[in-house]
């Protein structure tokens, strides 16, 4: 089971967090009375780019629509700067104190403390790339609940002249986010349920021209036309309920991450 | 994106102060 359930972040935090174990058994005895260099300078390089990260991350709230990530992500930007104040206070300690405990165990904090931070900033900026595909999915499940307005061929026209570009982008995100997901299961998930709404949608688009000639054509008195004209519209909702379907198994997916491993179980 | 770079420029710049204190206590122990 991978620890991070996209490849973006695993790239990020796998390293250092690695290092931070390293760290950790070396400091598990914070009074063995070692010595610690001079880290002035790498602490002031960590805390230059956690000021970037800060005005990146403030001014990603000011630029989003998203209120979700406009209240987490300050949080999370909170714990860095939080963060930051540890490993100052652990540099000017172990700077007058190259073997003091407090010094080290504030460096241990601090470094925790910017994983944890970092952590949570990319998990609330993915959580929101995430609702913005989900947002996409949405717009086309409501697509497939309008086909009542269609009552003619120019209505068909511009009824898939409006919904190809939505589908298009949908499948392209979903499938540009099935390749940065982790998790074999999820991808494998992602993957099938896309290619049922791949292969779904030609036949629902047909459903409905169907539907409509066999409509204009239709003889109020002849009951074998009506009854064709209702099996007609029993395939076409047919369809729409597994599209529909197959969008809300790709958002169930989409909002998954590796630690729901419930979901599976 | 532009806060993606700006995190991973944080985590490689703690990985680097992480070497920094890591490789002064083994040279001690």
């Amino acid at each position: 089971m991978p620890v991070f359930h996209t490849k973006t972040i695993e790239s990020i935090l796998e390293p250092v967090a690695q290092q931070i174990s390293k760290l950790v058994i070396l400091h598990d005895d914070a009074d063995n009375g070692n010595l610690m260099p001079d880290l002035s300078l790498p602490v002031q390089v960590v805390q230059q780019a956690a000021d970037n990260l800060i005005r990146v991350g403030h001014e990603t709230c000011t630029n989003s629509d998203d209120s979700l990530l406009k209240r987490e992500l300050p949080l999370a930007l909170i714990r860095v700067e939080e963060a930051c104040k540890s490993l100052q206070e652990a540099s000017v300690t172990l700077k007058s104190d190259p073997k003091s405990p407090f010094g080290k165990r504030k460096l241990i904090e601090g470094e925790r403390g910017i994983l944890q931070g970092v952590s949570a900033i990319l998990l609330s900026f993915d959580e929101s790339e995430v609702r913005k595909i989900v947002h996409l999915c949405k717009q086309v499940i409501e697509y497939l609940f309008i086909t009542e307005l269609i009552e003619k061929m120019d209505d068909l026209v511009t009824y898939v002249k409006n919904l190809t570009p939505v589908l298009t982008r949908m499948t392209r995100e979903v499938d540009a986010r099935e390749k940065e997901l982790t998790h074999q299961e999820h991808r494998n998930k992602l993957v099938q349920h896309l290619e049922q709404v791949k292969s779904l949608t030609p036949s629902f688009i047909s459903s409905i021209k169907i539907y409509l000639l066999t409509l204009a054509s239709f003889q109020q008195n002849d009951s074998q036309e009506k009854q064709v004209l209702f099996c007609i519209q029993d395939s076409k909702d047919f369809l729409i309920k597994r599209i529909n379907y197959e969008i809300k198994e790709i958002i169930r997916i989409l909002q998954l991450t590796s630690y729901d491993e419930d979901e599976w179980a | 994106e532009q806060i993606l770079e700006a995190a991973k420029s944080v985590t490689n710049a703690a990985g680097v102060l992480i070497k920094a204190a890591t490789t002064a206590q083994k040279e001690l122990v």
